[in-house]
């Protein structure tokens, strides 16, 4: 399978919503310091279930604040990134990560998971993936900036653990 | 669980030494540097630790703390598509991992990331293989199919994202510091 | 106690907004971003944390983790370089600073460098000030001389290597694995 | 005060003694991956006084060993680096730590302190450098390889810490 495009909507540094791609088979994401491609790495691995404690930030944060607005009611309350993925066989599908208020509490968020837009939950979602061979738990697919030098440094019990998470 | 585990290692130990010759093969080193992954404990591998060792061309035994930072990013990125190789996901999405790496060692990692990029059902891997390298070693081709991946990378090296298909570009807003996205088709440029 | 850490941060907080706009200006943004150090307590401030904030131009206040690879070099270069302005060390030695930075801020940061060394013991720094952005701050160029100090820095990137007055290239011997030492000067080619 | 230039005698990469310099106001070393860059800085932080724990290695590892040699009878007995710094003043001063083997031990080693050849203990050449504005244990002006972004991301805590050591 592959990756077709990212729709991002309020999401980090991206105001409304956007279109990103088409992916083909070798990708690059190009651009001035700060100017959000680590962003869109993190849109990736926020749509694909990566826990909050793995992303910069906590879903508050990862909602689209502007430079001007002061006060947090600037802030959009609902974002959402969508992952459109062709299967081998050759199938489209959606997955969507949507953050939403939690209804329990005014200042915290959830997230809600849909596939072709239709609302599940989280393990229906994580199995999904993983029947297209995207294991989020291991994440060995993801290599955040900053992080491969740290691949090689790891300890013998560290690189144990890692196979015990492949396996 | 034994078995579940030395199926995991044993596959990424046969994977490695291959993966990380690919990587560091040049004209003065034709047979490029040597990696291997040991158990610690035989018994019990998962209780105790797996040590990963990596030796450019021409370096003695030392160990990984020795290493360079190119050369730690060149052995780290041959054990993660070694364990592609036994738990191949159809993408990766790698960022700034070219930061630590010289000319030549960007080339290396665009080559093999290159010749491993086609849309997964592309028919039989051994049909078609890009690297004229993998000629040099039919056996290991006819033993294993050759992985594939799509890539997604960011990068701030024109060495390295001149070799993509295509190139996603992003800016930010002068005023509001919003994001902006441009993308571009590199296909009709290529070679 | 109090006294010594108090000179030390007042001193450091004074410098760390100039040094980060000097690192941070552009054509578009002529006024650089902002910095600032605050203390979390004023009595006994030792005991408690110095809370360091940049803000890039445009940016509103995000924490320090919010910013981005490139984002947090400049943001640490000027926090060093501040630091420098309270402790004068003649020289400073830093490896692959550059590894985060997209060309433009690669061309910021050398030319700080660039304009800041000059030896020791060189006569009145005011007379002579190679950055002209200088001008725009009479008051700041005479209340605190201009840090001098020598740079020595390791870098695999030709645009900011090439601002250096002499370089010094390490090369590999393919046998022994020993390095051997190349010196290049590059004074004649400045402009 | 600034660094003329270095002599390096079997440490790390460099085997036998090698003259590296001159140092200019602005100097840059570069090379390939895995050249010997960093163990330059290795040198210059090793003959400021560096404790090893903040190096790349134990005396024992930072004496040259070549690639071909199996065992440790091929490994050089002693290694030293020289650095010559001319001081404000325009007097020349040649600071030295050298690798020796320990009289108590075979297999350990300790560090020898010159300055201009004449040997000193460790205060005494740590109190001259100070002199000259070099502030060993706050290392400030040394940014080993992969750590400038490190320094933007200390917590509130260690930049006390940092205030302190410079105070
Ligand atoms: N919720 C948010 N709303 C608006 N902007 C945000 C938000 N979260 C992060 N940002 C901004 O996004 C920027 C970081 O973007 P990102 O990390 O993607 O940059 P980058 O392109 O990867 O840069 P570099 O090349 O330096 O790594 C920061 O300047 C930060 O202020
Ligand atoms: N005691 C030693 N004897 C011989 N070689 C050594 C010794 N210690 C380290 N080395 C070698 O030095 C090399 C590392 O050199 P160094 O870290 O200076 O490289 P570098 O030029 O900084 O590379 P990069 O650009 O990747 O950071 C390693 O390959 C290592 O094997
Ligand atoms: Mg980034
Ligand atoms: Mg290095």
């Amino acid at each position: 399978g592959r990756v077709l495009h990212l729709e991002v909507e309020s999401f980090k540094s991206y105001q409304g919503h956007q279109l990103i791609g088409p992916f083909r088979d070798f990708t690059a994401i190009v651009g001035p310091n700060g100017s959000g491609k680590s962003n869109l790495m993190d849109a990736i691995s926020f749509v694909l279930g990566v826990r909050t404690a793995h992303l910069r930030g906590s879903l508050r944060e990862l909602l689209y604040s502007n430079s001007e607005g002061g006060s947090a009611d600037d802030r959009p309350r609902r974002g959402q990134v969508k992952l459109v993925f062709e299967t081998g066989e050759g199938v489209e599908v959606a997955f969507a990560r949507v953050i939403v208020p939690s209804s329990s509490s005014a200042e915290a968020y959830i997230s809600q998971y849909r596939i072709d837009d239709r609302e599940v939950r989280w393990d229906a979602y994580n199995t999904r993936l993983q029947s297209y061979g995207i294991l989020v738990q291991a994440r060995n697919f993801l290599v955040f900036q900053g992080d491969i030098e740290s691949v090689a440094a790891k300890s013998p019990k560290e690189l144990t653990t890692l196979f015990e998470q492949i396996s | 669980r034994y078995d579940t585990f030395m199926a995991a290692f044993d596959a990424v130990k046969d994977a490695i030494d291959g993966i990380f010759k690919e990587l560091t093969r040049s004209a003065t080193h034709p047979m490029g540097g040597r990696a291997f992954l040991s158990l610690e404990s035989t018994e019990e591998p998962f209780l105790a630790g797996v040590k990963f060792t990596a030796m450019p061309p021409t370096k003695r035994y030392r160990d990984m703390e020795q290493l360079s930072g190119g050369e730690k990013t060149v052995a780290a990125l041959a054990l993660l598509f070694a364990i592609h190789a036994f738990q191949p996901s159809p993408f990766f999405v790698l960022d700034e991992i070219d930061a630590a790496l010289d000319a030549t060692n960007v080339a290396r990692v665009a080559r093999y990331i290159q010749s491993h990029t086609r849309p997964a059902g592309d028919g039989d891997d051994e049909g078609f293989d890009p690297n004229p390298d993998a000629v040099l070693d039919p056996v290991a081709r006819r033993r294993a199919p050759r992985q594939r991946f799509q890539s997604i990378v960011i990068s701030l090296k024109d060495t390295f994202y001149e070799k993509a298909d295509a190139l996603i570009g992003v800016s930010r807003d002068a005023d509001s510091g919003a994001s902006t996205i441009l993308t571009f088709d590199l296909s009709p440029f290529a070679e």
